[in-house]
């Protein structure tokens, strides 16, 4: 890691190079 | 009884056919072989808007499935297309043209459902076969019941060999199986003699 | 001695539970079902550079498979999400609260692995829930150990039965099986008793 202790917050998928996926309103239709 | 030799091919067949798409048989509406989805005439996609996909935080669209996983063999939980209500229409552009005789219908097995059921299965349902994809009403094929107490696949012979071949078929969902907001569709098989 | 007919009714059992996603259990981590990721954390993606994208001869950018797979079910070589060392932390929220009974963590086979051996394989590992995402410390649901001489699909019974029900867990993983550089992940799994 370039800064700080990997381990003391989340690393929030928004800042990642890829495309995130997360449930809103509800669970798919099944 | 039976000797180890017997049991091995009994074990060596049945994973066979297992391999073979479970069924060991053409479908001709599988998209990757050929097949696909022209239309959905009064259907609506239930859209539910909660599938959020964003890239470095940026919301871009609500994903839901298309149509398309309906000839895509891919069938875990959520790999299904929904349309809202009880009633709906597919049509599906074989990939040549053939005599129906025999269709597919999956659904996830209660087991791996999270809601514990499966009342999003379709019920009641018929088959058509169209000469052109505008054809309002088609020849009837037949009318077939879904089980949800039955196999998660289930295979639904054509009563009566259509005297014509066909290279459209529609799919018309007429019931569900409760599920109040929308009906879900795993994958639809098509299988049947090619005609020249 | 076994007849034809229950050596036939055992292999098609068994292959029934094989085609239910081999466990004949719900996955509330599955992403198509409802899963997501939120969060890693002691985590660093292990970028190889080494899947590089191109169009027209262009070359577009390295590609790497990101925490989702770890909730989907494809489990071919490489499909994996590979974090730099031996510990990382992965925060999954279910597609519903849940009482969790049981974890399922898969790694490919021996056999299949290029390099003959999965020291890249996840070794202890412990799972908590989380009441959100934010909590830092979760109640611990188990702590557990993927055997890399035993099966490739291992599930993890939890030991006590949790008081409360969860929608979000956390996997941390805490040693892997000697890879020096990174430890892949390929599908984590959780079963549990939906609560209201």
């Amino acid at each position: 890691p370039l800064s700080g202790d990997p381990c003391s917050s989340p690393a929030r998928l928004a800042r990642t190079p890829y495309v995130v996926l997360s449930y809103v309103n509800g669970p798919p239709p099944v | 009884g039976i000797t180890e030799a017997q049991a091995r091919a009994i074990v060596d067949n049945a994973l066979k056919l297992y391999s073979q798409d479970k069924t060991g048989m053409v479908d001709f509406a599988l998209e990757s072989g050929g097949g696909s989805i022209l239309s959905t005439r009064c259907a609506e996609t239930y859209e539910t808007k909660t599938a959020l996909l964003s890239l470095f935080g940026i919301p871009l669209w609500y994903f839901s499935q298309s149509p398309r996983v309906v000839i895509q063999p891919d069938i875990y939980p959520g790999n299904c297309w929904a349309f809202r209500g009880s009633q709906g229409y597919l049509v599906v552009r074989l990939s040549m043209q053939i005599r129906p005789t025999t269709f597919t219908l999956e659904h996830i097995p209660k087991t791996l459902s999270p809601t514990g059921n499966i009342t999003s299965a379709p019920k009641d349902f018929a088959v058509y076969g169209l000469e052109n994809e505008y054809q309002e009403e088609g020849e009837l094929l037949g009318r077939f019941t879904y089980d949800q107490d039955g196999e998660s696949l289930q295979m639904f012979p054509v009563p009566k060999r259509p005297e014509g071949a066909f290279q459209i078929v529609e799919l018309r969902i007429l019931s569900n199986w409760g599920h109040p907001e929308y009906t879900c569709l795993y994958r639809f098989r098509v299988h049947g003699e090619p005609v020249e």
